[in-house]
């Protein structure tokens, strides 16, 4: 589930993520 | 004691709503009502208008490098396009708002007390099939029966303008409206939403959940605080625990008809790209 949902997981684990990628 | 507690986590949750969440439902009613020293909103009511209001569209910026090759991808255009680019433009800016706003979604899940330590799997799950229902409920303060705030509240966009576009955008906004308007009846203020929103975040019967007891414990800790807050801060609304309760079913409904309509919108708009954030959300959700 995670390697199909990088974006969201990398979210939850940093908060300053770029979400405009 | 307990009680004790459960105040303590509303507070908390509100706080944390305040924190992440920029635009609140009171500042949203202020300006909506004119009862703000803000100037008002400017009306998005026809193409052309929507043209016009695209300077006050207050998106986060795209980075150069980025936006070439969204120009060329998904059809960024100029001033001076036909209907149906601005349509499409619009919709890319919609889309890199819901993106940004999935963001501060995930930052108020991560303040949930106990979220951080479900199985991260979970954690996921609990986001992807979550943050859309949250977003709609978040939508529901910006509407009124006339229109919508955008863009951090410096625009409104009228319902009627939203039903001209052709289909399926003018088919989106509608179901949320109808939904908005029974929803904002309840009157719940900014406190009462930060627990709601975490009710929904913390459903124990999202699909494919490794570990679900930890989640409805969480769950019904955040029920109880939500069912006190309530009486406490609405002491004449009869029965408006079990009435906030109902409208989850309406929002799965919410959630399903509109991944079926950027699933359309896929398939007919050859200009649309999807957000590489909202595509991981909306893949294989209902």
């Amino acid at each position: 589930l995670k390697e199909k949902h990088k974006i969201l997981h990398r979210l939850l684990q940093n908060s300053t993520t770029p979400v405009d990628l | 004691p307990e009680s004790a507690d459960l105040r303590a986590l509303a507070k908390h949750l509100y706080e944390s709503y305040l924190k992440y969440f920029p635009l609140t439902k009171a500042k949203a009613r202020a300006i909506l009502s004119g009862k703000t020293s803000d100037s008002s909103p400017f009306v998005i009511h026809d193409m052309r208008s929507l043209s016009e209001g695209e300077q006050f569209i207050n998106c986060r910026q795209i980075p150069p490098s980025l936006a070439n090759q969204q120009q060329s991808d998904c059809g960024l255009l100029h001033p001076g396009d036909s209907a149906e680019e601005v349509e499409v433009r619009f919709f890319q800016r919609c889309q890199s708002r819901s993106a940004e706003a999935v963001r501060e979604v995930t930052e108020f899940a991560k303040s949930i007390p106990g979220f951080m330590e479900l199985d991260l799997n979970d954690q996921v799950t609990l986001l992807k099939y979550g943050v859309i229902e949250v977003l709609i409920i978040m939508m529901a303060p910006l509407m009124n029966k006339d229109g919508t705030l955008i863009a951090y509240g410096q625009i409104f966009m009228t319902r009627e303008f939203l039903k001209s576009l052709r289909k399926p955008f003018c088919q989106m906004m509608e179901p949320k409206f109808e939904f908005s308007v029974k929803f904002n009846m309840l009157e719940m203020d900014d406190s009462d939403m930060a627990l709601f929103l975490a009710v929904i975040i913390l459903s124990g019967d999202r699909p494919g959940l490794l570990n679900v007891k930890p989640i409805e414990d969480l769950q019904e800790t955040v029920l109880h605080s939500l069912e006190l807050q309530l009486k406490m801060n609405h002491p004449d609304s009869l029965q408006l625990f079990a009435k906030v309760l109902q409208k989850m079913t309406d929002l799965r409904q919410l959630v399903s008809d509109h991944v079926h309509f950027i699933q359309l919108l896929k398939k007919t708009e050859v200009d649309i790209c999807l957000h590489p954030l909202l595509q991981e959300i909306i893949r294989d959700l209902y």
